[in-house]
């Protein structure tokens, strides 16, 4: 209930009217989206039981590791109730089309084949939102200081799930491990748009704010 | 950390 609490507003792209259509603008709008997506994040990581209790090392390196895979999941979330498009926001939404014109195809395809598996699990609003704190718990971090801590916050993380499940799905033992092992697709899929964005980045064409850059050179 | 300076600020934000 907690995290159902925290679960951020809705948010907009609102593509930059004065801007030429094309990719350029595509690129631009959705790394302008993700930059205000990331202070977004940060904000809906505190209020996950437990992680302000981490060092402060901690819970920066746990967001760097995790920040892609949080946006994509939340991207295939909204994309739940559409057919073959992405919702990347409530007012920018892409299919197959308009992904090949911005070079975003492979991401597409990916994300796609992420919003399939979710959509046979038929994933609620309550798996979602634990699900997402699980994997910034889980983002395998290599510089985290305080194992242990990290381990005491994804283990409560996990017991909420499986309570969840205990009493929402009993006719499916297997509901919380199916839900788990969907994250190394999602992990592949943050890594995938991790480098693309780091090559348009490199490209130089495509203007980005300061916080994305940030993260997309940590994980770097 | 020095080059993480937004997260770090955004963190300690108390919002």
């Amino acid at each position: 209930s907690h995290l159902l609490v925290a679960e951020p507003e809705k948010i907009y792209a609102m593509p930059d009217p004065s801007l030429p259509e094309g990719d350029i603008k595509a690129l631009t709008t959705l790394c302008d989206l993700a930059d205000r997506e990331l202070v977004v994040i940060i904000g809906w990581a505190k209020h996950i039981p437990g992680f302000s209790s981490l060092s402060l090392g901690d819970q920066m390196s746990l967001l760097q590791s995790a920040w892609m895979e949080i946006l994509i999941l939340s991207v295939v979330f909204r994309s739940l109730p559409y057919e073959d498009e992405l919702v990347y926001a409530e007012d920018y939404v892409m299919d197959e089309g308009h992904s090949r014109l911005t070079g975003l195809l492979d991401l597409y395809g990916s994300i796609l084949h992420l919003v399939r598996r979710y959509k046979k699990l038929k994933v609620e609003k309550e798996e979602f939102v634990t699900l997402k704190a699980i994997a910034l718990t889980n983002s395998d971090s290599m510089h985290i200081e305080d194992v242990e801590a990290v381990q005491k916050l994804q283990d409560s993380l996990h017991e909420a799930l499986q309570e969840y499940e205990g009493g929402e799905h009993q006719e499916d033992p297997q509901r919380a491990g199916k839900l788990l092992m969907t994250l190394p697709l999602l992990r592949q899929t943050a890594a995938k748009a991790v480098q693309h964005f780091y090559s348009i980045k490199v490209q130089g064409k495509v203007p980005m704010h300061k916080l994305f850059l940030e993260m997309l050179e940590a994980k770097v | 950390k020095e080059k993480h300076k937004i997260l770090h600020r955004l963190l300690q934000n108390s919002t």
